[in-house]
């Protein structure tokens, strides 16, 4: 009898886990910490299955996955002329979306969900705050409009958002520089 | 060629560690 090895199914890239607590006597990167990295679809379930959920997080804190290499933050080399696809979410959402949204997040990133433009990804950002829980998709280039949008459509779908839901896409230049609350759309879907 | 995995496919492996 011959047994086969058990072979684990390697993902296209290799993800890190970033986990983000607000102690406001730290710098700020100084409360970002990297958990782990993972490259297969078993570890990334292992992973998953024994972290807290992100509607079980303290408000403040924030869950972040990236390709290895790129650092969940505006001034990487490869977020730094990109933008980010943000699904605000309300208050009652966090009991009833804000779990599902991040996983279905989550599995669009690590199954490379959008095809060939899934190299403009760079990772996805999931901020658990009291006025309002977001989700958000980081892109490399936000001049890359074709695969900006393409992103946006299978990100809204894969969501299951109703087609006449809006969702924006921001430019983190923008975003950085903004004096109010509001940023401007770069793109929609 | 590209590793892409669905959605259904990835959510099979969830509990699979679990069990066995």
């Amino acid at each position: 009898v011959v047994v086969e090895p058990h072979v684990k199914h390697p993902l296209q890239n290799r993800w890190a886990l970033w986990f983000y607590k607000n102690d406001k006597s730290k710098m700020w990167q100084d409360n970002l910490r990297l958990i782990t990295k993972f490259d297969t679809v078993e570890d990334f379930w292992a992973l998953y299955n024994n972290i807290q959920l992100v509607s079980k997080l303290s408000s403040g804190c924030d869950y972040s996955v990236f390709k290895d290499g790129i650092e969940p933050m505006w001034e990487d080399r490869r977020n730094k002329c990109g933008g980010r696809w943000l699904i605000t979410l309300s208050k009652q959402q966090r009991h009833t979306e804000l779990d599902r949204f991040w996983k279905e997040t989550l599995l669009c990133l690590i199954g490379e969900g959008f095809g060939s433009f899934s190299r403009d990804v760079c990772g996805a950002v999931v901020n658990v705050r009291a006025k309002g829980d977001k989700i958000a998709v980081w892109t490399t280039n936000t001049e890359n409009g074709e695969a900006v949008t393409y992103i946006g459509r299978k990100y809204k779908e894969g969501l299951g958002l109703p087609p006449k839901l809006v969702i924006g896409y921001q430019a983190h230049a923008d975003t950085a520089t903004k004096s109010n609350s509001i940023t401007k759309n770069k793109f929609v879907v | 060629g590209k590793r892409q995995y669905k959605r259904d496919f990835l959510l099979g492996f969830q509990f699979m560690a679990a069990c066995t």
